[in-house]
């Protein structure tokens, strides 16, 4: 574990008298190395680093008894700066029918995770609509139809010759008639350079005015993080990500990459892969994980 | 530096390399390993050269992932049984519709078993993956006992004399043990139906996933012996960097890339084509 690391980093220094800039920089290599071992992105890493060594150089560690534990201070300090403060949860202001949107790269959990929301929603005494917009993935349209049955909630009847900007519309009317208060769009999966796929989600976010557009991204994703976020929130300005399977041993990087590179809040962490799995995303847990 | 010509010192063209190594998901630990190996490998002047550098990575990375299998040997079993497994959302399914359309194509009779009893509607997408290739799909019940299934669909394949069984699995984080030992379980009870059944298990693994791919397949190596990975959406941006401290920790051969979402999207590995890209 890092902290066991810098211990012997630190340890090292010990009986030399005075910490030196030579011995920050070993430790700075100490926590470089774990955080790329979490998939955090290179140059998220870089920035990261040189935000702590501004720090770091400063008296506080230099001259204290324990540099150690105020060099541990303050790389959990930058790190918790950067991930944001405790998810507030999904924006429920605005008047009603609210639409969301569940966007990502292809099996990254929006369909999913779709579901767990709409759960999560109906403990909060709303009323959620499911929405199938995906017309591309074979049974797409089936797998949403079928997590709705579990959750006995009402799911809109799309069929696969539809047009997803036509689908999200239609289905904003039909919640106002009746009465759904929520309305949750299940996307098709896209790479982020598919320009046309990516001109469909940015009209559907015309077509319905979106409350929230939620990046759904896999825990396990490794460096291309940055690119695929950013790219996905310079064409929609997201409102928010959702971090999946983080209920395996990923370290789980991808979170600080994603939210180096959007600054947007990430909300919900899916934990498992049935529809009560879905935890409010707390962001001292996230990096402890990732600092390994 | 501008003095001597405006070269660039090693620690530099080695840190710009680092960078290449590392955003290509390479991980920290193969990195300084190919790092370490180009520095014994080259003279001090030609460390300077970043051209050099690269050439003498890449064909370090090139041997260390061309395992050079020998092809699938379908007539040494009939059926042949090929085992799909890997994490959530990698691919598996839709891999399992290019195979079985490549292998269609070339005369062979295919049967598909949907394996994934879990997820929803997951008989459902294979069927319709199964009409693109032209293969026939079998399937169970929803909830059902998926080694029952695959158990089926391979006694079906031998009293049809049919060539080829692909055998589709639900996606599983290596970390989850009981869901680990369904999948032995199902690699067990297929052989009571055909001896030699699987005789290939393949790893999906996401080109997008960062270095716990080397933790899913130690893992799905561990419980199952994998023969083979197939490595999929080499389409998107990832690079799949990865797979290099998998071929060089467990051996594995690459088999195939997947490259898109169409039934054609599929591709065999190609060592050096694979090279060249991650310096794209
Ligand atoms: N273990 C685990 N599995 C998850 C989680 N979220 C989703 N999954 C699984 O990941 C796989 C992909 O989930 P989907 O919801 O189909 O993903 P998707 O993004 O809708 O996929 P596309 O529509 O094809 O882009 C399925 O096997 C899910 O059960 C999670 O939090 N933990
Ligand atoms: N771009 C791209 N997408 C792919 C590729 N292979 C699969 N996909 C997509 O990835 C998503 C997940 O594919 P599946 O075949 O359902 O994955 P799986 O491993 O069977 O998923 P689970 O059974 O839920 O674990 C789908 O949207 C596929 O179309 C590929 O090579 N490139
Ligand atoms: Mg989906
Ligand atoms: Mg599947």
């Amino acid at each position: 574990a890092l902290s066991e690391k810098l211990a012997i980093t630190f340890k090292k220094l010990r009986g030399h008298g005075k910490l030196s800039e030579a011995n920050i920089q070993d430790a700075l290599k100490d926590v470089r190395m774990s955080l790329l071992e979490a998939d955090v992105n290179y140059k998220v890493v870089k920035t990261f680093i040189d935000s702590v060594k501004t720090r770091a150089m400063g008296t506080a560690v230099l001259d204290s008894l324990t540099p150690a534990q105020q060099f541990i201070k303050i790389v959990n300090e930058e790190l918790a700066a950067m991930m944001g403060g405790d998810s507030k949860g999904l924006n429920l202001s605005g008047r009603p029918p609210l639409a969301m949107m569940m966007v990502g790269l292809q099996g990254s959990g929006k369909t999913t995770s779709l579901g767990k929301l709409a759960r999560w929603l109906v403990l909060n005494n709303r009323k959620p609509f499911l929405v199938p917009a995906d017309v591309y993935r074979p049974a797409a349209i089936d797998q949403l139809k079928t997590l709705a049955g579990q959750l006995e909630l009402p799911c809109f009847d799309s069929s696969t010759g539809d047009n997803p900007v036509d689908i999200s519309r239609r289905a904003l009317a039909e919640a106002l008639v009746q009465g759904h208060d929520v309305v949750l769009i299940d996307t098709a999966g896209r790479l982020q350079v598919d320009e046309p796929l990516m001109a469909e989600l940015r009209n559907i976010k015309a077509a319905v005015n979106p409350a929230e557009i939620l990046l759904v991204a896999d825990a396990m994703t490794g460096q291309d993080a940055v690119n695929v976020a950013r790219k996905f929130d310079e064409d929609l300005n997201l409102t928010g990500v959702v971090l999946t399977k983080m209920d395996g041993d990923a370290r789980g990087g991808a979170a600080l990459s994603i939210r180096a590179a959007t600054g947007k809040p990430i909300k919900f962490v899916g934990i498992g892969e049935k529809l009560d799995a879905l935890e409010i995303f707390h962001p001292d847990r996230v990096a402890s994980r990732i600092l390994g | 530096r501008v003095l001597f010509g405006g070269k660039k010192s090693v620690e530099q063209v080695l840190e710009e390399v680092e960078e290449v190594l590392f955003t290509a998901d390479i991980g920290v630990k193969t990195s300084q390993r190919l790092l370490e190996f180009v520095r014994k490998e080259l003279s001090g002047k030609d460390l300077q050269d970043p051209a050099k550098v690269r050439d003498a990575l890449k064909a370090e990375i090139a041997r260390i992932v061309d395992l050079n299998p020998p092809p699938f040997a379908y007539d040494s079993s009939k059926p042949f049984v090929m085992m799909m497994v890997g994490v959530n959302g990698v691919g598996k399914t839709t891999t399992i519709g290019k195979i079985g359309r490549r292998l269609n194509e070339k005369g062979m009779s295919v049967i598909m078993a949907a394996g994934d009893t879990f997820r929803a509607a997951a008989a459902e997408q294979l069927e319709i993956w199964g009409d693109r290739a032209g293969v026939q799909v079998i399937r169970g019940q929803d909830g059902g006992d998926p080694a029952a299934v695959i158990y089926d669909a391979v006694s079906a394949a031998k009293s049809k004399g049919a060539d080829v069984v692909i055998a589709d699995t639900a996606g599983r984080l290596h970390t989850k043990v009981p869901l680990m030992e369904e999948l032995k379980k199902v690699k067990r009870v297929m052989a009571k139906a055909h001896e030699t059944a699987p005789n290939e298990v393949m790893l999906v693994v996401d080109a997008n996933n960062g270095q716990n791919a080397i933790a899913q397949a130690r893992e799905f190596n561990e419980a199952l012996g994998i023969t083979g990975i197939i490595l999929t959406k080499l389409d998107g941006t990832a690079k799949g960097g990865v797979i290099i401290g998998i071929c060089d920790e467990l051996k594995i051969p690459v088999r195939y890339i997947g490259i898109g979402e169409t039934v054609e999207d599929l591709r065999p590995f190609d060592p050096k084509e694979f090279t060249e890209a991650l310096f794209e």
